[in-house]
């Protein structure tokens, strides 16, 4: 299926540490 | 604790890579020596740290755009899968630079990103930022301007998502419009 991201779950990632 | 599930290693595939482009306004160079890829991402994790890497278009200089579009299409009227489309097109006030324009450009790239238009996100080419001194504006490109639901449905969509209000209506105008117009206003095929 399409990947396909809501907003809070795109937010949530924004200040994560660099993943590898 | 070494042991970790493996989500934790594996990045967050979008579903298309996307490119974005940076234009200057250098009078003394060609539009197409102006315009520069900066990066392309296909991940969620690798277009924060572009994100937050670059500048906020509110700090960017007059006559200068960011482009973020899906890779293989460039960010101009003439591209091929540009040609027959148009764009939903915001028209931000001078005080909406300070209020608005940083936001609204963020939830621009996380509908896009995102693939917050369902099917019809398919339509979507890519957006733009233009930052001009007599208000900017906030654009979002699609391939067809025949394809008149899934432009509906993307406007609809987009409006709800900056929290426009509804007696604001946002028109969408073909690039052919837009390029053979003459004076400064171009029609809308569509309005939301």
């Amino acid at each position: 299926g399409k990947r396909q991201y809501d907003r809070d779950f795109l937010l949530g990632f924004q200040f994560m540490p660099a993943c590898v | 604790t070494a042991v970790t599930s493996p989500e934790q290693y594996i990045k967050h595939p979008l579903q298309h890579r996307w490119a974005l482009w940076y234009f200057k306004n250098d009078k003394s160079k060609s539009w197409t020596e102006n315009l520069r890829l900066i990066s392309k991402f296909d991940t969620v994790e690798d277009f924060w740290a572009l994100y937050n890497h670059i500048q906020q278009p509110s700090k960017l200089g007059f006559g200068c755009d960011y482009c973020l579009f899906k890779d293989g299409i460039k960010p101009m009227w003439e591209d091929d899968r540009n040609k027959l489309g148009g764009r939903w097109l915001m028209t931000l006030s001078k005080q909406q630079r300070h209020n608005d324009l940083d936001r609204y450009w963020m939830e621009t790239l996380l509908c896009l990103i995102g693939e917050s238009f369902d099917e019809a996100s398919e339509d979507v080419c890519g957006a733009v930022v233009n930052v001009r001194p007599k208000g900017d504006k906030i654009s979002i490109w699609t391939g067809n301007c025949q394809n008149r639901d899934a432009i509906m449905t993307i406007g609809q969509q987009y409006k709800e998502r900056l929290s426009i209000p509804i007696k604001t209506l946002i028109g969408y105008q073909s690039h052919d419009d837009t390029s053979s117009k003459s004076g400064s206003t171009t029609k809308n095929m569509y309005s939301v």
